[in-house]
């Protein structure tokens, strides 16, 4: 996955990501593509979550999925949630939470969906998806409504093991997320930050827009064989736009 | 960072100055509305019942990619989930066993779904 917030010259921020998934889950021989992500692509949904009869946040989901991978609430912030791997995953905290040692551990999606649900700022969800424990790792790329509210929480099981702020980041404007911690280098095959970096320094502040971004994240290799969506997001508007993405032909398998 | 052979080479499409946004690509995806003021058991059977085809086809591609190395991989999953599934949170809890019972997949494949992430971390 690569998530990123951009911030334009005005302060204004958008907040996109491309989900990835389904590597190694089946290969379709014909089409040229992964199983999985073929079948994800499928049954992605835009969803108004509603309360007390008023729009109370946005998300898009894969049907019958009740977590939230990506959301945005009006006026509040905006959040994403790339895949963090790590030794002690998602299997570790599963294990302690069938044993009753991690009773209160919250799963990464019911996580993200109740931070949508119990808090109404930036600094509030930011608080929340920093220090409740939680079952597996994960990095919550967080937005706000004003300049400079963005992060990169790089959740551990039981608090943040890092903090990137955008109003420290090393490219100045923008922050950009795949899946490795921003204090170390990626995979060298799989690395998706460099592509990503060259294309943003390419685009400049000034094209920060929906478009701008939409177009890094339909570049090799930040688009991909398991890229299934990309959905664009901004906290003072409330656009939320989800697109179908997927990348025929030759391209790279993850 | 590792250059990738052609023609896999990283590309940056704002090198040919071209531009894949548009804004109409949006209305392929659905929006659906889900009412937290209902039981979480109502919540979801609007698309639960759109999408079942799609969602049992999902499943069962999983399941016959796990199947030749874990042959008794479905029975497993659908004992050991779905006893899982009882000592979710809620209200997941109900919103998913409404899931299985509308879509006629069974409980322990759904909650499997829904935990994909802490079980795909590794």
């Amino acid at each position: 996955c690569t998530s990123i917030i951009a911030q334009d010259k005005d302060g204004h921020l958008t907040h996109a990501r491309n989900l990835d998934f389904g590597l190694f889950l089946g290969w379709d021989p014909v089409a040229h593509e992964w199983q999985i992500s073929q079948k994800l692509r499928k049954i992605i949904i835009n969803v108004n979550w509603i309360k007390n009869g008023k729009l109370l946040f946005k998300s898009n989901n894969f049907a019958g999925y009740v977590g939230i991978y990506n959301g945005l609430k009006p006026g509040a912030f905006s959040l994403t949630a790339n895949e963090r791997y790590q030794l002690e995953g998602g299997y570790y905290g599963m294990l302690k939470w069938a044993f009753g040692l991690e009773a209160d551990g919250k799963w990464m999606s019911w996580l993200a969906r109740e931070t949508f649900e119990l808090k109404n700022s930036y600094l509030d969800a930011k608080e929340h998806l920093m220090n409740t424990p939680m079952l597996s790792p994960v990095y919550f790329i967080l937005g706000g409504v004003n300049k400079n509210e963005g992060c990169i929480i790089t959740r551990s099981l039981n608090g943040t093991a890092l903090l990137t702020e955008l109003a420290d980041a090393k490219n100045g404007w923008y922050l950009l997320q795949t899946n490795y911690d921003q204090d170390q280098q990626d995979l060298y095959l799989d690395d998706r930050d460099t592509p990503g970096d060259r294309c943003m320094d390419k685009l400049t502040q000034k094209n920060a827009g929906f478009q701008g971004v939409f177009n890094v994240l339909s570049s090799r290799t930040n688009l991909n064989k398991l890229t299934t969506y990309t959905v664009l997001m901004s906290v003072e508007t409330a656009r939320f736009e989800t697109i179908l993405q997927s990348c025929p032909g030759e391209c790279y398998p993850w | 960072h590792v250059e990738l052979p052609a023609p896999y080479t990283d590309h940056c499409i704002l090198d040919d100055k071209t531009n894949l946004y548009d804004p109409s690509k949006q209305f392929d995806i659905q929006w659906f509305d889900i009412n937290l003021d209902l039981p979480p058991s109502e919540r979801w059977k609007q698309v639960a019942g759109a999408y079942k085809v799609q969602i049992k086809e999902l499943i069962g591609v999983l399941i016959e990619l796990i199947s030749p190395i874990f042959p008794n991989a479905v029975d497993w999953a659908d004992d050991v989930f779905g006893e899982m599934a009882l000592k979710l949170p809620q209200p997941y809890r109900d919103e998913i066993m409404s899931i299985s019972q509308v879509t006629g997949i069974p409980l322990g494949q759904i909650t499997m779904y829904n935990i994909f992430y802490e079980i795909f971390t590794v």
